[in-house]
């Protein structure tokens, strides 16, 4: 009850541009994968490294980042990931 | 002697429902369903985009454990042997039933809807469903089209009929055997509207008129947003009538005056699928099951109308990862009624307004990766025991935890905390 209720979602991706397959990379042109956290206050999410081979995610590897605020953001229209520090919800997240 | 399950699945319904809070939808179906259920307002998928979707849902797995990403492995031979939702009520007794689209078809559920280890009989899919992105949307011109916007004359296409019309059928042909039969029964029911093309009865356009529509509110690519972020709405640009806009790729935009198109037959076709899940719910009162039948009300996952500059589905924002997810359960979202009485009478959206409200609500964060045991729980089977870290030689275990201990908490209001949100307004 007193856990604070995460939902994961992920999205792939074959390159960090758009291209014609962006939005639905076969398994072994998948490149990066996006993956989000989402409490009620924000969603956090990470792009990172993905290898197809062995399904690893490198969270060493980071592409881009997003974090958006529900309260003051709730189109997600404003991305803060780069004026903020998220340590502690990379560590989250991991 | 458990409750029999109706499962409702659709496919790219994002939360745009009187229920939800929208002011522009009239889903006055849906809404009467919400009136009796417990509605969880901040539902979201694990990824937005078919297969990977349903296969998680439906496993209980998340798509790292499943291994789908896209649409081109079964995972009982791709990933590992799991047991599905529908394969552990048919453990537990059930008659499993399948109508329309459940599985996605093809190689993510071995061209079969992954019969016979989720179905007691094969499953059904409408005869018209192969006609779904052939020429039969009538131009300007007179001439057909495959295109993304299609108001159809119904009596003109196919077979004089619709996909969903045809799964709608099916479903109360299954309820009525399943009634003469005294069967316990988990009916799964997947609806294609509003998955693209948006080819839907034209007379839904009325509820809809073109000037009352408008743009998303923020139709813009965010100045912020990573490029590896963005989708580019590769498949309506498939589309004949998007095609001829000839819109540069990958950030477009579209006209404002066909983006409004769009989003108005989006609208009608959510109201179309309204009227379809009001003649499936009206049936389950005609044959006397509404007081022993759980029904589950959601979606594979969103979609974007225009907003971020963005179309469909393919992304990590809410708008493509949130869906609708409601439960309703006998004598416990609602006291049971007495014999006889309609508890979802069939409501007309041309002559049917707003006005209903959820009989519970959540706001609580939860995933479709949780369905599975919730449904065991709400069924009084075992629930199934969570995942160990790594899980790919365990047949039954879930990735997600039942929901169920939400339907109990007394809720903060939402309009006590800070004042009322788009879902109690409804």
């Amino acid at each position: 009850f007193n856990e604070e209720p995460v939902a994961f979602s992920q999205y792939p991706r074959p390159a960090d541009a758009p291209q014609w397959n962006s939005d639905k990379p076969k398994l072994k042109d998948i490149r990066i994968m996006g993956y989000s956290m989402r409490t009620i206050d924000y969603r956090y999410t990470l792009w990172v490294g993905f290898n197809p081979n062995n399904f690893s995610a490198d969270f060493e590897d980071v592409h881009a980042g997003e974090l958006y605020m529900m309260e003051t953001d709730p189109n997600q229209d404003y991305n803060i990931y780069n004026n903020t520090s998220h340590g502690s919800l990379l560590k989250k997240i991991l | 002697d458990g409750m029999n399950i109706l499962f409702i699945v659709v496919d790219d319904l994002r939360p745009v429902l009187g229920c939800y809070g929208d002011k522009t939808v009239k889903s006055p179906n849906i809404d009467q369903l919400a009136s009796q259920s417990m509605v969880f307002s901040n539902a979201y998928a694990q990824q937005a985009v078919c297969a990977p979707s349903r296969v998680s849902f439906l496993t209980g797995r998340r798509p790292d454990t499943t291994r789908l990403y896209d649409f081109y492995s079964y995972w009982r031979v791709h990933a590992g042997n799991y047991s599905t939702m529908p394969q552990y009520f048919k453990e537990n007794g059930y008659m499993t039933l399948s109508v329309g689209k459940v599985f996605h078809p093809g190689v993510s559920s071995n061209y079969s809807d992954d019969f016979p280890y989720s179905w007691s009989i094969p499953p059904f899919h409408p005869s018209t469903e192969k006609y779904e992105n052939d020429k039969t949307c009538r131009g300007k011109d007179g001439k057909l089209y495959a295109n993304l916007v299609c108001p159809v004359d119904v009596t003109e296409m196919p077979s004089g009929t619709l996909p969903d019309m045809q799964s709608t059928e099916e479903a109360i042909r299954l309820l009525n055997v399943m009634k003469t039969k005294k069967q316990k029964f988990f009916l799964a029911v997947g609806y294609h509207k509003p998955h693209i093309p948006l080819r839907y009865p034209q007379e839904f356009l009325k509820l809809y008129p073109l000037e009352n529509i408008t743009l998303a509110p923020d139709p813009w690519v965010p100045e912020k947003l990573p490029s590896v972020a963005y989708n580019p709405w590769t498949d309506i640009r498939q589309r004949d009538d998007v095609k001829a806009l000839n819109v540069s790729f990958p950030y477009g935009p579209l006209p404002d005056d066909f983006q409004r198109q769009i989003r108005q037959s989006y609208y009608a076709a959510v109201s179309y699928l309204d009227t379809q899940v009001g003649l499936l719910l009206n049936a389950l009162d005609d044959v006397g099951l509404s007081n022993s039948t759980i029904v589950v009300f959601t979606a594979d996952h969103g979609w974007s109308l225009g907003e971020h500059g963005e179309w469909a589905k393919y992304s990590n924002f809410d708008v493509a990862t949130r869906v609708p997810l409601m439960f309703y359960v006998p004598g416990l979202t609602t006291s049971s009624v007495s014999e006889g009485e309609k508890i979802f009478p069939y409501l007309d959206p041309f002559s049917h307004g707003l006005g209903l409200v959820p009989q519970g609500q959540s706001n609580k964060v939860v995933e479709l990766v949780s369905l599975f045991p919730t449904l065991a729980e709400l069924a009084g089977l075992r629930v199934p025991p969570a995942c160990p870290e790594s899980s790919f030689h365990v047949a039954l275990c879930t990735e997600g935890a039942s929901i169920v201990r939400y339907f109990n908490a007394s809720e903060e209001k939402v309009e006590e905390k800070n004042g009322c949100d788009d879902t109690c307004r409804c």
